[in-house]
């Protein structure tokens, strides 16, 4: 079973144009092998994205040097999934 | 395990696998033989049965309403969302007055579980899978977005040519026997005269067209519903929608589910992304799932209802 820790989704929202654009071209960028959870739409409007432990630093450091703002919605992946896994199991018991 | 002995006993404050969802088909038409029959339209690429609740009072080839949940499969509040649905249709017939005018002239069917193959593998290895699990040739990347599949726009801008990407739109149109099956289901049935096609996550209920600016021709009826449903939808908890075509309320998207039903004449097409709390995504924990389903059936039935009693 494929795990996710470590992995962390960001929400994002683009302040305006430029840095819509800058989200667009990530969502064509294989490097940071990023999974949109939510995708570019428009200004104001959050873009969350799952990023994988591998890529974290870097692509941290590619929003920061272009003053992106950004959140982290979930922590560590993983974690809230072997949460779910757990009520899962402990509803069907 | 427990396995519940009936759909009354069902937990529907909890996900569940694909087994536990066709045992669930299973006992509601059984409990129901007078409202409710299962329709195989198909078999996904694994083999899996496309199972389509059918809830009738008879007649035949009535006017209906189609439901789908489920087409990206890690969106799992949408296949849970679509259980609840189906127990409320029966539970509500008979008792409230809009539900049963409907049924009383009208078909309804609902497809819980409408990407199985990948609603199976989230369960069991990636967790994160949203396509379908058909092998790509030429390619280690498997599957394809069963929402950028369709008959419209196909290929355009919004889909993706790559095998590898999250929104790959496959080899050609229909490609996928999942999305198929529900275009030969349509051509056949004639006269379903609502599709409403179900996502999660980030609270939008929309209509065509998302493969082109080009506003369809019935735009301020189809927005008014929506702005109708999206109010109702947000009198239970206050969840607020947004709303509009595909296009303008997201991006491009090309190959979409819904513009390939308006396009056959189906007017009242629209699809809706669930709740969003804003920390959880596609984790949405499984407490969320009847809260969900509760203010998404105010909506349905706003749309339900204008369908019927609006016939074209």
């Amino acid at each position: 079973k494929e795990t996710f820790e470590g992995h962390q989704v960001f929400r994002i929202v683009p302040k305006d144009d430029v840095q819509l654009s800058l989200l667009k071209d990530l969502e064509d960028m294989f490097e940071f092998q990023l999974d949109f959870w939510k995708d570019v739409t428009g200004v104001g409007t959050p873009v969350d994205v799952r990023v994988p432990l591998d890529s974290l630093e870097s692509f941290k450091s590619h929003l920061e040097t272009r003053d992106v703002d950004y959140s982290i919605m979930i922590e560590d992946l993983q974690a809230v999934l072997d949460q779910e896994q757990e009520e899962m199991d402990s509803a069907a018991r | 395990f427990a396995q519940p002995r009936n759909t009354d006993s069902y937990d529907y404050y909890n996900y569940h696998t694909i087994s536990e969802i066709y045992r669930f088909q299973d006992m509601l038409v059984a409990e129901n033989p007078n409202l409710v029959s299962k329709v195989v339209i198909g078999q996904s690429y694994e083999g899996r049965p496309l199972n389509v609740l059918k809830f009738s009072t008879g007649g035949t080839n009535r006017r209906a309403i189609w439901i789908d949940t489920g087409i990206h499969s890690r969106e799992w509040v949408t296949q849970a969302s679509g259980t609840w649905f189906a127990k409320k249709i029966v539970t509500d017939y008979g008792r409230d007055a809009a539900l049963t005018a409907i049924l009383d002239n009208m078909d309804i069917f609902l497809e819980i579980v409408t990407n199985p193959d990948g609603f199976y593998y989230s369960h069991t290895r990636n967790r994160m899978w949203r396509k379908t699990r058909k092998p790509n040739r030429g390619s280690s990347c498997i599957g394809v977005d069963p929402n950028r599949n369709w008959d419209a726009g196909f290929g355009g801008p919004g889909a993706s040519s790559s095998p590898c990407s999250e929104t790959y739109h496959g080899p050609s149109a229909h490609s996928e026997s999942e999305v198929k099956s529900i275009v030969d289901f349509v051509k056949s049935h004639g006269n379903i005269k609502a599709f409403i096609s179900i996502h999660a996550y980030s609270q939008m209920l929309m209509y065509p067209y998302g493969y082109t600016r080009t506003a369809v021709k019935d735009q301020a009826e189809l927005h008014a519903v929506a702005q109708r449903a999206v109010s109702n939808l947000a009198s239970l908890y206050g969840t607020r929608y947004r709303y509009g075509s595909i296009i303008n309320v997201i991006y491009q998207a090309s190959g979409g589910t819904i513009d390939w039903t308006y396009n056959q004449g189906i007017k009242y097409s629209y699809t809706f992304e669930l709740r969003d709390t804003g920390r959880y995504g596609f984790v949405l924990p499984a407490s969320q799932i009847v809260p969900t389903a509760r203010e998404t059936w105010l909506a349905l039935m706003t749309l339900m209802d204008h369908t019927f009693k609006n016939p074209y």
